[in-house]
């Protein structure tokens, strides 16, 4: 069971560092966002989905600008 | 409006948290705009219970996910007051909802606006200095890689997934940046921050955006 979460792990890690060559591949001036090894490196795309991003999307009315009365 | 504006200046807005393996960020998101908005009306900044939204706001899933609008939709109705973080700890679990007595103290909404600022977010910037720091949604996916730096490319809009707290903005740099407060740790990003270019609906910050009224 260990060896197999073993490479399921290394498998995310080598999935990682494919996207982490896509991402940095625009980076273009000092200020531009960086992407590496982080805490969730090791989960693949699908995983990190499923725990941290379930947010519903909501939808709002276009902001129709400041109201000036008088 | 100033170029450059930062709720944290004002020590309105409280640290960075983790939602550890739980779906919970559309609580963190808004129990952030909450307790910064309550501090901005000159109380005390309080850490307000995530954990309480997360078991009572029945029209969302707890852990499993909700939404920003049904949150504040359900603290409008009700007028349930949000107690202390610490008399109602964060388990990362979607729990029983604890009910407290009507005189209990306690912080409770009473209103709230959500507009898509999309192509308006010089507006997006004077409501954040008006209104407080604001709950909106974005596309995170990319954030799983994200060491920092300001995101200007590979984040959809339209594709929310996500929901964070706004709390500043700076464009005094070649790339002006939306300052955003994710609830994935300290350790994650800048210091818990995420910089966002400002302009372009990058991540579709500009998407749907929530500014509260206590």
């Amino acid at each position: 069971e260990n060896s197999a979460e073993s490479h399921r792990r290394l498998l995310g890690l080598q999935e990682a560092v494919k996207r982490h060559a896509l991402l940095n591949s625009v980076s273009t001036t000092p200020q531009s966002a960086k992407y590496g090894f982080t805490q969730f490196s090791d989960l693949s795309q699908e995983e990190f989905k499923d725990l941290y991003l379930r947010a519903s999307t909501d939808r709002a009315p276009l902001f129709s600008g400041l109201k000036i009365e008088g | 409006l100033p170029a450059k504006f930062d709720w944290r200046d004002k020590a309105v807005v409280a640290p960075v948290q983790n939602q550890q393996a739980c779906g919970s960020c559309w609580a963190f998101s808004v129990i952030g705009a909450m307790q910064s908005v309550h501090a901005i009306g000159g109380s005390q900044l309080e850490q307000l219970s995530v954990q309480q939204v997360l078991d009572c706001s029945f029209r969302n899933e707890g852990c499993n996910g909700g939404s920003i609008s049904k949150a504040l939709s359900w603290l409008k109705q009700t007028r349930v007051k949000l107690v202390p973080q610490s008399e109602y700890p964060y388990k990362a679990k979607t729990g029983i909802c604890h009910f407290f007595s009507p005189s209990h103290a306690g912080v409770a909404l009473m209103n709230f606006t959500a507009h898509d600022f999309s192509g308006q977010e010089v507006a997006m910037m004077g409501e954040l200095v008006q209104r407080g720091p604001l709950a909106v949604v974005v596309d995170a996916v990319s954030w799983q890689d994200y060491l920092g730096g300001i995101i200007q490319h590979h984040c959809s809009s339209q594709y929310s997934n996500h929901a964070v707290l706004v709390v500043g903005y700076d464009t005094t740099g070649d790339i002006p940046y939306w300052i955003v407060q994710n609830s994935w740790g300290a350790t994650w990003g800048n210091e818990g921050y995420v910089y966002i270019k400002i302009g372009g609906n990058i991540c579709g910050i500009a998407d749907y955006v929530a500014a509260v009224f206590l």
